[in-house]
């Protein structure tokens, strides 16, 4: 499919670009409403002193979860894709265009709410992150194998509604490392402040 | 965009076929563990004596949905997509063909876990609803206004939840009328048997 080989060339472009200006980026994944601007948030509350912070924000409509992190001082920017079910390496490339990448050391990239397209388009992020929510029941790992071999960090959100799901994360964990045995693999609650500093740990951050 | 057109046509196929032999059908859409499946299997377990029911389940891999609507007695097909992130017309009419088609009044196909490409692939059925669930968060029907105005019904599921997620169904409910007036809401909790009813006399089976 050429789309998908284009799209890895312009991800190649894009790394390119952030490695010339230092800026570590990392591609948030995940289902809708599994907490991915909710981690977002908790990570630029705990890191905006240490890092110059941005945020991009994909989504199909809205400016919903821009504005969310904007309130944390920090820049961003909203791409609405109308229709498309992911972000793509030609989005971001004219995105980050955007930035004042001299002065950013550090740059999130929240995906469009999707557990299926958004692994086939790499960004060129140094990091891949993928968000589920115990609220999704049991199998949302098992049923979204590709996502879980392309991430390298695979975070099980809303642990504080585990008993009342019935979900226990252990087995969501358990599926993540059997789809892909290097996957890293954090549990957290962004209601609880649980798991946050794990994960900012796990990235390198 | 040639696909679409062309996944119309086959739809018109499909519906053509379907009301040769009388067979209801209903395109359940969704977000990723909403309550697709759950919902299917409350309505089948109502309705088993009243209807000759069958199910197409679609999803990118497993079989685990289909199996578990099958152990309530009735046909089901399992349909893995592999890598597309909808169902299309096309997938739906080579289904149909493996039914005894004399021997069914209600088709439930579940689409794949997704708000965004669903919307724009109609696969020839005669209603089409969208399952959400409170745990997703307040902002899941204002960010994917398409497949809102495709549904003529919206669920809105888990509202056992509520209280947890300090998310009001009201508010959920009304963003989905302002988005498409005709839409009929119905709130579920499949977990307390709660709204199965409604959603029922509501799809006028
Ligand atoms: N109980 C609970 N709720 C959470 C947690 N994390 C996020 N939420 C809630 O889940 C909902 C969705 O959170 P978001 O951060 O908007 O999720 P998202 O993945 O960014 O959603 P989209 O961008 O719309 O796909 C909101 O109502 C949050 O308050 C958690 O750990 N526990
Ligand atoms: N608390 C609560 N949990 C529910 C309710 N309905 C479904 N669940 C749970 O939510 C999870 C997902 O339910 P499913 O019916 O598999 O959802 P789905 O939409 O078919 O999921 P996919 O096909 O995987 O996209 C399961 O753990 C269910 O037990 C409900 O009304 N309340
Ligand atoms: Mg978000
Ligand atoms: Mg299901």
């Amino acid at each position: 499919e050429d789309f998908l080989r284009r799209n890895r060339e312009l991800a190649d472009e894009v790394r390119l670009l952030l490695d010339k200006y230092g800026v570590t980026a990392i591609d948030v994944m995940g289902s809708i409403g599994a907490g991915k601007t909710c981690l977002i948030e908790a990570m630029t509350k705990r890191l905006k002193d240490k890092y110059r912070i941005a945020m991009i924000g994909g989504d199909v409509a809205t400016t919903i979860d821009s504005e969310r992190v904007s309130k944390h001082g920090i820049d961003v920017l909203q791409i609405n894709t109308g229709a498309e079910c992911h972000l793509d390496a030609n989005l971001i490339m004219k995105a980050i265009k955007e930035f004042d990448l001299e002065n950013i050391d550090l740059l999130f990239i929240e995906n469009v709410g999707n557990l299926i397209c958004p692994a086939d388009y790499p960004l060129g992020t140094h990091k891949r992150i993928v968000v589920i929510s115990i609220t999704e029941g049991p199998y949302s790992i098992v049923k979204h194998p590709l996502i879980f071999r392309e991430a390298s960090i695979c975070v099980i959100n809303k642990i504080d509604l585990s008993e009342a799901m019935e979900v226990d994360p252990e087995k969501l964990a358990s599926d993540a490392i059997k789809i892909n045995p290097e996957i890293i693999v954090v549990k957290t609650s962004c209601k609880q402040d649980i798991g946050i500093d794990e994960l900012i740990a796990k990235l390198g951050l």
